[in-house]
């Protein structure tokens, strides 16, 4: 049975597909079997796993909402080990569709479609910059919650929001719900800003925040444009590293040697 | 009669409350009395002009929701000529309230609000990163919409949807809506992708994009955590400057000398 990561935080632009791309990569080019679930209606993990959203026909949506086959909606990607569920521009439909539903169904629905799959060590599902019905479904769906946290001031702002709705998650929905981590991202070792932040996510969290901190690396931010994760398409900048390390202390952490 | 802007793009993290901010304190400096409204339950706009988001017993959602009248919500900020209607995390709530209202209201609510608002040059309105209820709502409420673009890859993809929903709304909520600019933002020059993203949305927009770029800024960031805009906390930065001219830009745009 696979374990289930959901990458959630509603702050925009923390580098949450950055990291749940870079993370399968890594994992998949270990040989766990790794699958990648686009709970985003905009696509962004889908691209940066080279796919053409626009040009899929099916994808996460036809599965929540059409009941069709998780199976026949999943595709392979160019690396072997690592296959995608993707998204469409059309799942922001899913939400006014999955909020006429009785209130179980709406939130479990993604939860349903994920016990069917077989054959993965690791699905990491991204979702979308908002507490909405996709995100919600994404908490319910797994096992583990992983935290991405931009290395600025702004992003403090909403950590107590989401704690407050993963409890929210854990006592009324999804009882096996943990925090697996936080994740600090695009960290610039020359501001003293970036620092300060560490060390208050270390406070609010602690024993947490995962050792590996992601640096603000140019490398990750061109990789999308080759429709290549950054692992992949930069596997010696500071950047993959850091990612490769903070992949690595995953799975130590999952009793994995 | 003020006119009213929205800032908007699904995106996350694309400089959307930064640009609200730093524009409207600029407007303030130069005499025009100016209102920013905290569409985003992340209140990010209500803490980067200095106040408290937490402390205030007044938003925009007892406006919306409770029918407070909105002067009673409006609150004054530091600096001379620059109010703020302030958010609050409740707001997320009005997502299920507002849907679960007759469609003209539902997303015609904020426009009716900031109607009765008199005394102001510009609203300048800050909306979350999602094209769901209060986006749409700020839509419909603006005669203008400024979309920031941050010089990544990714932040290409999502410029079709934000299109296609801009497009929706004049047809069918707001036919006064027009396009007021797309400004590029956290813009790194030593970068090859920066330069191209520029390029690439140029054409996409053709003399659509504001000339003045914004760069990449550590004081920007910084600012929000001294509660000021980056043009009061550090105003011979480049960031800071090139807000300033791009609120030169704007005004001057609108037949102010
Ligand atoms: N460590 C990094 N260094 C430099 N750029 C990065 C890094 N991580 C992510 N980026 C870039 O920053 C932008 C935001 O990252 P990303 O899209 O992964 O965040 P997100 O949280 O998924 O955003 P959204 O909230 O829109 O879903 C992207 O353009 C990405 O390529
Ligand atoms: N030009 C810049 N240079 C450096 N940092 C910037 C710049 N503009 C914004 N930032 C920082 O980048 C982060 C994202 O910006 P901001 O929060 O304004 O984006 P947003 O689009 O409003 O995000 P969201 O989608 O979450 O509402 C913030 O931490 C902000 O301080
Ligand atoms: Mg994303
Ligand atoms: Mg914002």
């Amino acid at each position: 049975m696979a374990l289930r990561y959901t990458f959630a935080n509603q702050k925009g632009g923390v580098g949450k597909t950055t990291t749940v791309v870079n993370l399968a990569a890594s994992m998949a080019l270990w040989g766990f079997r790794t699958l990648v679930v686009d709970a985003d209606p905009q696509c962004n993990a889908t691209t940066s796993l080279g796919l053409d959203a626009r040009a899929l026909e099916r994808s996460v949506y036809e599965v929540l909402v059409g009941g069709l086959p998780v199976r026949q909606a999943i595709v392979s990607t160019r690396w072997d080990g690592l296959d995608l569920l993707p998204s469409t521009p059309g799942l922001a439909g899913a939400t006014v569709e999955l909020n006429a539903e009785p209130a179980q169904e709406r939130v479990g629905r993604l939860a349903r479609v994920l016990a069917g799959v077989e054959g993965y060590d690791y699905v990491l599902v991204d979702s979308p910059p908002s507490l909405g019905v996709l995100t919600v479904n994404a908490l319910v769906a797994a096992q583990g919650v992983v935290v991405p946290v931009q290395c600025e001031y702004l992003a403090l702002e909403g950590l107590t929001q989401l704690t407050h709705t993963i409890t929210l998650v854990q006592r009324a929905l999804n009882p096996n719900l943990a925090l697996r981590g936080v994740v600090m991202t695009m960290f610039d070792r020359r501001t003293t800003l970036a620092n300060e932040v560490v060390s208050q996510v270390r406070k609010h969290f602690p024993k947490r925040v995962f050792e590996s901190v992601i640096p603000r690396s140019v490398r990750l931010s061109e990789a999308p444009s080759y429709g290549e994760p950054g692992v992949v398409y930069a596997p010696r900048s500071q950047g993959a590293v850091a990612y490769l390390c903070l992949a690595r202390e995953l799975l130590v952490g999952d009793g994995h040697t």
